[in-house]
């Protein structure tokens, strides 16, 4: 699974990875 | 807590203890935002429980990329809903803390 970090000028890091199927609402 | 469109959760068990949570974010319906996100993505941060706001990591998440800045009180009212439920629930369950 591809993991992307983003790191914000204030200093937060940001981990995205992605969200799995069943977590995602009925569209 | 009314339905954003953007979901928050925590991304580690709350012991009430530390300050500081991991929360984990991710747009469950687009349509609710003014301007789609380009990525679909879980967006994870950690987040003071009493040193930051929900509106700032919000438009910090803006200025990542994240969302678009119409985006950005819809964003920060999501993860102010979450913040209010967790420190409810260490109200509940240790009074006179947090």
């Amino acid at each position: 699974i591809a993991v992307t970090q983003v790191v914000h000028s204030a200093g937060r890091r940001f981990i995205v990875s992605p969200v799995p199927e069943s977590r995602l609402k009925d569209q | 807590a009314e339905d954003t469109g953007v979901r928050v959760e925590l991304a580690e068990e709350d012991n009430g203890r530390k300050s500081s949570i991991a929360l984990r974010l991710w747009v469950e319906d687009a349509k609710k935002l003014k301007v789609k996100p380009k990525d679909n993505g879980a967006i994870e941060f950690t987040f003071d429980l009493e040193k930051e706001t929900p509106e700032d990591v919000a438009q910090e998440m803006v200025e990542s990329g994240f969302f678009h800045e119409n985006d950005v009180k819809i964003v920060g009212k999501s993860i102010r809903d979450r913040v209010a439920l967790i420190q409810w629930r260490r109200e509940r369950i240790c009074p006179g803390h947090g």
